[in-house]
């Protein structure tokens, strides 16, 4: 079964690292063993794990650049079975330097796949991207098994999900055959808005079964757990959002088990 | 008095569209010329303004990279007073394609400059920015008398405005001399939130009166516009999106006038 999933949209603030972070949080929870990779250089997936700003390197920007171990570049998270590797400052700079290198695109899988401990530590990766479709979310699509893609209620978000399943399908092309969208994973709805119905409609027409059953309700306990370092699921976990993470986890243990 | 703003943040979903839409559209009603530069790939600025999408080349992408004039690149918008420089998918290649070019940051600044029609056609030049702070952004900001920053009232997206703040610092003193932050707009304010009123106090606490007074409501009519291609503003004028889109460019206009 798929064991590497890419959380990506390159469309901004549709919930990649809510989901990411939850979606880790959830899995560790039932005893599966959990890293989730930052690809980010905001570094929004460490902070909402409580990663201090000082404790990010060695992370993501030195292992891409083969300046770190798999093992220096990977901490426990405060969640037991729940791994990180943190993504500093530094990272926005990997744009840039990894353009001269040699398999640009495959530094992140090769270096996966050069650590035999990575095949075995652990039983889900999951890695969360930056909102954009350059060189850095190239390496997580091209390391990853599946993509899962969280799709905000709004007819903007819509509008950018064809751009993503056409680099989607390039990449399978032409750099990593195993590659498919696992899912798409309604995020921020509000059930009570004619907008977050209608876009719901449309993306259950188009997509069909790879749309989760599960959606997330736009919660503000999500949005306020960051600010204490904890995911949902820790922070408030009888609120309708953690409730939505937990109901996710299991959807996607099913699909996978099923896939 | 300040002629051309990049609309920047690197945190995705925070209302840089929006914003850049609305307020370019406010300003285009009180007699103003005015242009606004997609310089998104997911090109969200030129559907919110009704461009289709078999209409944007020549755009934004041919511009920067010097395949199409100023005049080509440019179209008037459904707004009277309101032109644009639309954005397509091609546009998602230039983060790679310009980094091997000539003064690859200073591309669209050497070409608003070239062109004397740009100096005089329009009063006011609104730039807007993808997610990220790559070279597309870079151009943005080297182009730019200034920066305004809308910033969504969370605590993610206030996590990364100290790393704007040092980008700005940076190209000011390498590239730009004469860039600085204009002001900082509160976006999707939700006041019954603690959550909004504890990042509204802590960002007037830190940046002071670069925060502007207006902050824009989270209004279900402002994601409801784009669908229609028109801003909210002529969407539904009387909703309070719309009314806090007028509020702001007013005091866009007396702070431009008074700096
Ligand atoms: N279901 C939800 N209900 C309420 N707020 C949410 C929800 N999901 C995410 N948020 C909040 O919305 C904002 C955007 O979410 P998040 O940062 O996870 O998106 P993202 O896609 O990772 O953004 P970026 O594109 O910047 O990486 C954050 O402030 C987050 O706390
Ligand atoms: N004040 C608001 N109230 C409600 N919805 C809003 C508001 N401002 C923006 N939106 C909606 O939130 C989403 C994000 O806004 P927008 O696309 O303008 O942000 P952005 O910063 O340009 O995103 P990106 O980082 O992807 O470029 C859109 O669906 C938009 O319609
Ligand atoms: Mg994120
Ligand atoms: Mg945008």
């Amino acid at each position: 079964p798929d064991r590497i999933f890419a959380i990506a949209n390159q469309k901004g603030g549709v919930g990649k690292t809510t989901t990411a972070i939850n979606l880790a949080t959830a899995l560790a929870a039932t005893g599966e063993k959990v890293l989730l990779i930052d690809l980010d250089p905001q570094g929004n997936a460490s902070t909402g794990l409580g990663v201090p700003r000082t404790d990010r390197s060695p992370g993501t920007y030195e292992f891409l650049l083969g300046l770190a171990s798999f093992t220096d570049s990977v901490r426990a998270s405060r969640i037991p079975g729940l791994d990180v590797m943190p993504a500093s400052v530094e990272l926005a700079g990997a744009e840039i330097e990894l353009i001269d290198l040699d398999r640009r695109e495959h530094r992140l899988a090769d270096a996966l796949r050069k650590d035999p401990d990575a095949a075995t530590r652990w039983t889900t990766i999951l890695i969360d991207c930056p909102p954009s479709l350059g060189l850095v979310t190239l390496n997580a699509l091209v390391s990853a098994d599946a993509v899962l893609v969280p799709l905000q209620a709004e007819f903007l978000a819509l509008e950018g999900v064809g751009a993503l399943t056409k680099t989607v399908e390039r990449v399978k092309k032409s750099l990593n055959p195993r590659l498919h969208i696992s899912g798409i994973v309604l995020t921020m709805m509000d059930r009570r808005m004619t907008l977050s119905q209608q876009v719901e409609a449309d993306v259950r027409q188009h997509f069909g079964t790879l749309v989760f059953g599960t959606t997330v309700p736009r919660n503000v306990r999500i949005a306020e757990a960051p600010s204490h370092g904890l995911p949902v699921l820790v922070y408030d976990h009888a609120c309708a959002g953690a409730q939505s993470y937990i109901l996710l986890a299991s959807e996607f243990i099913r699909r996978r088990r099923d896939a």
